[in-house]
């Protein structure tokens, strides 16, 4: 059986928020590593890869491995009862048909108790390789966030471009174009405000930003992220948190 | 207008 407990509800309530958009159903795969999920877009242009590790839970038992098969829309309604500072609790039986919520509040006169109903979710399990990527470029989640929304008013399409001077995002629509190129700043005082490249090799590749606009609604769950290119292979653009990550992989559009 | 790939090109499934 699974019981595991998080001392803030808004870790789990913001993952749910950043990947709802881009997956409806999928399972939630405990076992004694935390609880983890993998899921694509219908389209299969986009993965989500997502780690809550067992050390950010103030408690968590797990006997044997749990798929916990969950429409994400539905497990939106239950946490939307949980305030961000409430105590969670998950627990269900092997081979549960629901799982089990409870929200406690921090005066701990409160205690909420949801069960909500379990699917069978037959998911495909994809083998994502190792990868050695030619560049690798930390930056704010804001800083990208706001670039992808602007580039996104132009065009559909965002071609990106990592150097040893920069990292720079282009656009071409009916509009006009626009490009915007972050140089490496490490910015000593606050790191988190910094951008840094790692370069193997210039990378230069053409990505869809509808996709990447929604990815960006994991910028809630750090203040940086970390975007890793190589030519011709999938996007791997991590969220990392204190004790686990969101990982979000985009399929390149290879142009003439 | 580039052609959109999918991961199944780059990622085998278990």
């Amino acid at each position: 059986m699974l019981e595991a407990r998080l001392e803030q509800s808004s870790v789990l309530k913001k993952v749910v928020d950043a990947i709802k958009d881009l997956v409806q159903d999928c399972n939630f795969d405990c076992n004694d590593s935390g609880i983890q999920l993998q899921a694509m877009d219908n389209s299969h242009v986009a993965l989500v890869a997502m780690h809550l590790k067992t050390e950010g839970f103030a408690l968590y038992r797990c006997d044997r491995n749990i798929a916990l098969g969950i429409n994400l829309v539905s497990l939106q309604k239950v946490l939307r009862a949980a305030q961000n500072e409430d105590v969670m609790t998950l627990k269900a039986e092997d081979s549960p048909d629901a799982l089990s919520l409870v929200f406690e509040n921090s005066e701990n006169d409160r205690i909420s108790e949801y069960d909500l109903k379990l699917m069978d979710i037959d998911q495909e399990h994809l083998g994502i390789p190792e990868t050695e990527y030619g560049a690798t470029v930390k930056m704010p989640s804001a800083e990208f966030q706001r670039i992808c929304r602007d580039l996104s008013l132009l065009s559909e399409s965002v071609a990106i471009e990592a150097t040893k001077e920069g990292i720079k995002f282009s656009c071409t629509g009916d509009i006009g174009k626009g490009a915007v190129t972050l140089r490496q700043n490490p910015n000593v005082e606050k790191p988190e405000l910094g951008t840094t490249i790692e370069l193997q090799e210039p990378v230069a590749l053409t990505f869809s930003l509808k996709y990447l606009v929604n990815f960006c609604k994991a910028s809630g769950l750090s203040n940086t992220v970390t975007i890793s290119l190589s030519n011709e292979v999938p996007l791997l653009i991590e969220y990392e948190m204190e004790h686990g990550y969101v990982r979000f992989y985009l399929a390149p559009k290879i142009g003439d | 207008e580039h052609g959109q790939e999918t991961l199944d090109a780059f990622f085998g499934s278990l």
